[in-house]
This record gives C-alpha cells, sequence and structure tokens, in this order.
C-alpha cells in the first residue's frame, strides 16, 4: 500500500 | 477601483473548468503585476496557481493589491452566460463586497453585467521555493490527458518514470496493469507534438490518477503540458495561457508504507 503525502510535507505556510 | 478586461474572455471560462472542480472557494489576488490564484484542494493534496499577467490584458487598472475572495461554482455560473467569443471586464470596487463581470459581444451589440458576492476565505497560502527539477517532460496535452484517462480505468495510481530512454507511465489494479512508454520525438511539422525529456537524473514517483485526471481538464488551454518532477517533491502540471500566463497544479507524491 502506499500513502498519500500532503504539500505541508514540502512546503512552508507562508 | 479594479478595471480588467481580457478580450479573449473565452479563456478565463477555460481556467474556471479547469479548476472549480478541484477548488471550491478561492482568493483571486490583484496587484500590478496580474490577477492570480494559489489554491489548495480540500485534503490539502493538490495545489492550484493561476496567474495571468497584466500586459495580457487589453486594459489593466488596479490601483491597490487586492484580494477577492470568490466561490467557483458560482463564479463559473457567471461565467458561462458569457459567449466564447465575448469580451470579459472584471470590475471591484476597493474594499467593496462584490464583483462585477461584464460581458460584451464582439460586435458590441449585447452587453450583459453580472454582479457576484465576494466572501471571506481563510485560506493557507504556501511558499513555494524556485526548485531545479531532475526531469522536465514536455509533451501533447491531449496525449497526457488520454494517458491519464486510459490507466484510470485499469488503476487508482500512476508511477510516472523518466529515464533516458523516455517517460513511462505504469499502472495496474484488480483487473490487471499496464504501462505507456512515450519516447523523445521531434515533429518537424509541428512542436505541439513533440514529447521533449530534459532530464538530469532519473525519477521514479508514485501519484493518484484521480488528481491527475482533474488537471486535465485544463487541456484546452494549452497544447502541450510539462511535468516537472524532483525526488521526493511534488509533481508539477504547468499549462502555458497564450500569450498572457500559465496554470500549474502540483500534487504530492504518494509513498510506500
Amino acid at each position: 500500500m502506499s500513502q498519500q503525502q500532503s504539500l505541508f510535507s514540502f512546503y512552508s505556510r507562508g | 477601483m479594479l478595471e480588467l478586461r481580457l478580450v479573449q474572455g473565452s479563456l478565463l471560462k477555460k481556467v474556471l473548468d479547469a479548476i472549480k472542480d478541484l477548488v471550491t472557494d478561492a482568493n483571486f489576488d490583484c496587484s500590478e503585476s496580474g490577477f492570480s490564484l494559489q489554491a489548495m484542494d480540500s485534503s490539502h493534496v493538490a495545489l492550484v496557481a493561476l496567474l495571468l499577467r497584466s500586459d495580457g490584458f487589453e486594459h489593466y487598472r488596479c490601483d491597490r493589491n487586492l484580494s477577492m475572495g470568490m466561490n467557483l461554482t458560482n463564479m463559473s455560473k457567471m461565467l458561462k452566460c458569457a459567449g466564447n467569443d465575448d469580451i470579459i471586464t472584471i470590475k471591484a470596487d476597493d474594499g467593496g463586497d462584490s464583483v462585477t463581470f461584464m460581458f460584451e459581444s464582439p460586435s458590441q451589440d449585447k452587453v450583459s453585467d453580472f454582479e457576484m458576492k465576494l466572501m471571506d476565505i481563510d485560506s493557507e497560502h504556501l511558499g513555494i521555493p524556485e526548485t531545479e527539477y531532475h526531469a522536465i517532460v514536455k509533451m501533447p496535452s491531449a496525449e497526457f490527458a488520454r494517458i491519464c484517462r486510459d490507466l484510470s480505468t485499469i488503476g487508482d495510481t500512476v508511477v510516472i518514470s523518466v529515464s533516458k530512454d523516455g517517460v513511462k507511465f505504469s499502472t495496474s489494479g484488480d483487473i490487471g496493469s499496464a504501462n505507456v512508454v512515450c519516447r523523445q520525438n521531434n515533429s518537424v511539422d509541428n512542436k505541439d507534438n513533440e514529447t521533449v525529456i530534459e532530464m538530469n537524473e532519473p525519477v521514479s514517483l508514485t501519484f493518484a490518477l484521480r488528481y491527475l485526471n482533474s488537471f486535465t481538464k485544463a487541456t484546452t488551454l494549452s497544447n502541450t503540458v510539462t511535468l516537472s518532477m524532483s525526488k521526493e517533491l511534488p509533481v508539477v502540471v504547468e499549462y502555458k495561457i497564450a500569450e498572457i500566463g500559465h496554470i500549474r497544479f502540483y500534487l504530492a507524491p504518494k509513498i510506500e508504507d
């Protein structure tokens, strides 16, 4: 199974 | 005071068609440089970034930076009332609570205006750094849409692998598996038919097809699409909007548990 990543794991909240 | 006149109004209709199913509400930001939007889908997996540069408008007046919260379903309903050949003008007053879309027929014999209420949207803006991608694939947008559609009938996810041999799209599901390989080709007659692969390092990433299929609603905006990929980073799926800007979709990858 693969798990969906969130964009927050890659980009900072700005 | 904001007044933006877009002669090719159909572009705005197409933009809304491309994003309204991914994002429900969004802030449109207007500044000297252009009309833009950044919004994530409700699960924070995909992001859309739109830019329509000010110099692409026939008339562009934006006295001060303005952020206008709009419900995209309602905006789309209003833009559907514009003819495909109509000129669209977006108007708003500073601090006002509504935006007006004015549609003019090419022969100027019919003018309509639709006023839409604005809304307060608490959206999270993401800082996306400039990135050197390991692999960039440019291919016909219709081909990419076809591959995503075809593979989603077999599986839920696609592995996109870029190597010196080409770009491979792979999926598997209950009924079987499928691989589509597109090799670099150079079309003498038509640059739009080319598949061009720039690769510094091989990359292989897994994505949910549901989102990629949603992005391909932007296919009507551009004959080509660009996929920018790096290891362990979201893919960027970009459609250029003729002479005026772009629409970029960012999609976070899936990882093995």
